[in-house]
């Protein structure tokens, strides 16, 4: 479903350039429920950035479903990123005028294929199953920073993508509704066959994967 | 050190109120390294907001050192911030156009009682200590999650606080990064008597803990 192929990413820093990945090559397989695990600044958020088509390699291929991403026109490339990927950002990227209902319903009202009820229908409810019914009007400001988290894993999901990229999800959610989150991403993976690629640190989530795939200093290390 | 007292902070949101904080009573000890663990949205960043002096209760008292904070001056409330307190916050507030350099920097520019050698020796140091000598010129923007992170650690650390409120500092860490931060914070303590108050999900922190404050629904919960 997914594959990089020696992918390099560099950035210009004044004269000196960063390379925040190194000749990266792994797949991800339909359905599969894998997490990449590194070190702070290894590489993780980078990756997940270029399988979900924010950003763009120095060097390399990325394939969607067997297509490389680079060669998709514009309008193929928009409707990858607002049908087939859903992504889940480390620092949640929610807009600030807008309220918690309005920021998960935002990428749908996109959506021709999905008609106003419909839409209603899967806001309030991945509103409900990340426990912020009660929140709906709140605005970012007027969040806790793990309300905003959930805000940000429901926005995502309501979208019902193929491909779910999820960049250390639970980073501000305590145990128990950290815990709640991974059991509703586990359900949609074996119910949906939803593919989920996690950036983590959280050692639940590795234990929960079919696989880990670790990173260090831009490479992938292999076993 | 810090007392709380009968402490409740209510936002209004259109016609309704939330109460974020109900009645809230607690005492941290001088050189206390305390953790205010809960459910995401309990009220655990609120606290430490008030208790850091950034935002004000709508009723009851907070003391740091004996004094009641209301009462004291603007001057004395600027002394306080900058020298007594350093805060950690949950979703960092870097200055977006400063580099990991000037924004450790910046809050010991305002000191007129560190002089300039001993400024630039403190910044180095603190960003050696996090892991972060490479990425001094780097912008917010060229850095990953934990390292942002970690520059808002080294920045609430070099200007030598008597107390450390501490956000969720280690969310954005693997494991071995978030221990080496959590072992440095653990030496201030002994060595500096500094004190540190955390709001945490992470059970190393609870484990580090002299004391383990559990806060519900914006209640502390009496064991
Ligand atoms: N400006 C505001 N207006 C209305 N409600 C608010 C406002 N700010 C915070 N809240 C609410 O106050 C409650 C406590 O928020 P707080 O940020 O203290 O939680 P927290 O324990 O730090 O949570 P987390 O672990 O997710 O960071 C939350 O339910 C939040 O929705
Ligand atoms: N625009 C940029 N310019 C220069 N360097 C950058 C830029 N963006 C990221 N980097 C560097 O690339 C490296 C990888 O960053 P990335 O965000 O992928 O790390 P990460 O594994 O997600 O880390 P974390 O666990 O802390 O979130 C880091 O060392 C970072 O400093
Ligand atoms: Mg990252
Ligand atoms: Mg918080």
């Amino acid at each position: 479903k997914v594959r990089v192929e020696h992918v390099w990413k560099e950035y210009k820093l004044g004269k000196q350039t960063v390379e925040a990945l190194r000749d990266v090559s792994m797949g991800v397989g339909e359905g599969e429920f894998m997490a990449i695990a590194g070190p702070s600044g290894s590489g993780k958020s980078t990756l997940l950035n270029l399988i979900g088509c924010i950003d763009t390699p120095t060097r390399g291929e990325i394939y969607i479903g067997n297509e490389e991403v680079s060669k998709k026109t514009p309008n193929q490339l928009a409707d990858l990123r607002a049908r087939t990927l859903g992504f889940i950002f480390q620092t949640f990227n929610l807009l600030p005028v807008l309220s918690a209902w309005e920021n998960v319903e935002y990428p749908l009202l996109y959506r021709k294929d999905i008609p106003p009820k419909e839409r209603r229908r899967r806001v309030a409810h991945y509103l409900v199953v990340v426990g912020l019914a009660d929140f709906a009007k709140h605005k970012p400001s007027e969040l806790s920073g793990g309300q905003r988290q959930r805000v940000a894993i429901a926005r995502a999901l309501a979208g019902h993508p193929v491909i779910v990229l999820a960049d250390e999800p639970t980073a501000n959610l305590d145990s128990k509704t950290g815990e709640g989150i991974l059991q509703l991403m586990k359900q949609l993976n074996r119910d949906e066959k939803t593919t989920f690629i996690f950036s983590t640190h959280d050692h639940r989530v590795m234990e929960m994967a079919d696989r880990v795939v670790r990173i260090s200093d831009g490479r992938i290390i292999v076993p």
